[in-house]
């Protein structure tokens, strides 16, 4: 039991800091330098699973590391980065996200969308509900949810994106 | 795997049975105006897959069946429906009960080339039934599947809610602990 | 002690469907058709401030009135009524109100903006936090909050749109 | 009435002394990017109110200080202030401890020209220390002259915290009883 533990929080740990860089830095500079730095710490060293797990995260250009002091937006890209970093041990095929973006601001919905569709291709499927036109433009198709008011029914459509450029 | 495609059978604001596939997409928005239904079709996917009725915003199963309108007559007559008949329904298919909703998840696995069919009825006792490729398998064989899959439902680590992603942040270093211990 | 409560509620309760309505109806149809209705009921007479207060509200075009099958969209509208209507007993002579709009779509941006240049005017100032420019490019004048990197400090501008048709 | 101004000194992320008017402006914005400091202005004005910091995202009065770094060794210093200090505090005003940070609001009731000016303190030792117009009131007082403004603190009925919207109209029945018996 100890073991498997480890090995999920020791893939976690690995994981995390880069996956926050990735999410946080700014596309436009090739610095290395850009993106925060996150991590994640054992409480308890010999049983890890009777204790907790601490996690750590501090947006680019700032210095505070604990969660209460981040912003709204600087959470939900926090949040977004510990997500990825834990499904990373056992990739599941597809994610469904609703509304993650609502607190973002246009540069980090951006980069979360930049994220959302390089890792697309690599990872898993992404389903992901937004009403940010910069979150779904980058999609590769789109399902559009309306009502229709006489049958008192919702309906969709779909759209494939991949023609347009 | 890939998630190819959906069916919905009278699920929550979808009336009548509505399909759509996911073709080559590999990130696919779902967009719409407000309360039009776009969380009850993440409701689907995640009533599909196993998840309990009660992260998708309602007390019973029966809330998730269509309904036209909610005249107070009918709030009454509701029974409490046991939440504990999702999980531990047995083999026996009791063809008496008809079929009042469902939902199919067509699935492909990596090795294979036809999708697989994940379906959850519900039906008219209230009672909800799973099956693979139209079989009546129970919960334990069905999420097992989907394990197998790496589709982990007690996790829920590839699932965010609306109005849940902060949270993700700020849950608690134990919370922190019991979810990588779900995953492990 | 149970008259004052009663006057408290009769007013709220006279005012939450006209300014549900006012919130929600569609500013290109001049029917009085339009906009959902709303209602506040006693759960105990007798003894009004010892038992609860119900609140439903019902979208347009829609036919439930619990609140539990309203979308994250609609119950921040109904929301909005509710506090609007409660306010409006003891008028504040102005509002906060903080990214109230992150889970509405672009046509309930509009309403709620709409209202809220009507009523700035009539009732109280509001300062609204938001992302939106639906939102804030209705305001009278602007305040720019940024960071100045080199001082490690939040800054202010202050822009005053009145000039700007 | 209306608010005219504001003037933070040291407060969460505004270090120094920045200070704004809102104009003859009705309907102001705020924007800025995601942890510019938005949030932090409405801390200021709620701050300056009377509104505990308990509902302005930190633990203690000494989280709102605007605080250069925070070296872990900082943090273990921290005596856990005394909420309670909040709202007892007496006039006797011991010259002794500095002002660490303060929030002023200028403020103009209907039936005057010139503002009167809220201020609200947080002192060296913890405390925090109400002024209106320059001269200290306790807590009792200050939130009076407030309520013959109907600018009601307990009650709240005036602000939206970021995130909070949607809890008002899912609030149980007996938590809006109780909002309803503050305003009246
Ligand atoms: N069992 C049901 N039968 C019929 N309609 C239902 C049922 N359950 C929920 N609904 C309807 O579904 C609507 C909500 O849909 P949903 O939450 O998916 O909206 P949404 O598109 O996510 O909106 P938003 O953008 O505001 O989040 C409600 O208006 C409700 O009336
Ligand atoms: N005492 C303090 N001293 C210095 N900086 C602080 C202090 N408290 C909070 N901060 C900083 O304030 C920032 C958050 O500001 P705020 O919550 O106002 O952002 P915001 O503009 O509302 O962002 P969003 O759009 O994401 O909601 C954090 O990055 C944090 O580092
Ligand atoms: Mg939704
Ligand atoms: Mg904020």
């Amino acid at each position: 039991r100890r073991e498997l533990f480890i090995k999920a929080f020791e893939h976690a740990q690995e994981h995390i800091d880069v996956i926050y860089k990735e999410l946080t830095k700014d596309p436009h500079y090739n610095v290395a330098l850009g993106g925060g730095s996150a991590s994640l710490t054992l409480e308890d060293e010999d049983e890890p699973y009777l204790a907790g797990i601490r996690y750590h995260a501090t947006p680019p250009l700032k210095r505070f590391k604990e969660m209460q002091y981040l912003s709204g937006g600087e959470k939900t890209v926090a949040a977004l980065a510990l997500l990825f970093a834990i499904n990373s041990y056992q990739q599941s095929p597809f994610f469904i996200l609703d509304e993650i973006d609502a607190a973002l601001d246009i540069s980090n919905v951006e980069k979360i969308a930049r994220y959302i569709k390089k890792y697309s291709k690599i990872n898993s499927q992404f389903i992901v509900i937004s009403l940010k036109n910069t979150m779904f433009e980058k999609s590769d198709a789109l399902i559009g949810v309306f009502r229709q008011q006489n049958l008192n029914s919702s309906r969709v459509l779909t759209l494939d994106l991949s023609g347009y450029s | 795997g890939r998630l190819n495609g959906l069916e919905l059978y009278n699920f929550k604001s979808y009336k009548g049975t509505v399909k759509f596939g996911l073709g080559t997409s590999d990130f696919t928005s779902i967009i719409g105006p407000n309360g039009s239904g776009k969380s009850n079709m993440m409701d689907a996917i995640s009533f599909v897959l196993g998840v309990r009725s009660s992260h998708l915003r309602s007390n019973a199963l029966k809330d998730l069946i269509y309904r036209d309108r909610i005249s107070s007559l009918d709030k009454e007559n509701q029974i409490p429906e046991n939440e504990q008949k999702e999980v531990d329904n047995n083999i026996e298919n009791d063809n008496s009960e008809t079929i009042k909703a469902y939902v199919k998840a067509f699935y492909t696995k990596n090795s294979e080339n036809t999708p697989t069919v994940f379906e959850r009825d519900i039906r008219s006792n209230g009672d909800s039934v799973y099956k693979i490729d139209g079989k009546q398998v129970n919960f334990k064989n069905y999420s097992k599947v989907l394990e197998n899959e790496n589709i982990l439902i007690k996790a829920r680590n590839f699932l965010v809610f609306q109005g849940d992603v902060e949270n993700i942040a700020s849950q608690s270093s134990q919370q922190l602990t019991r979810l990588l211990e779900e995953i492990s």
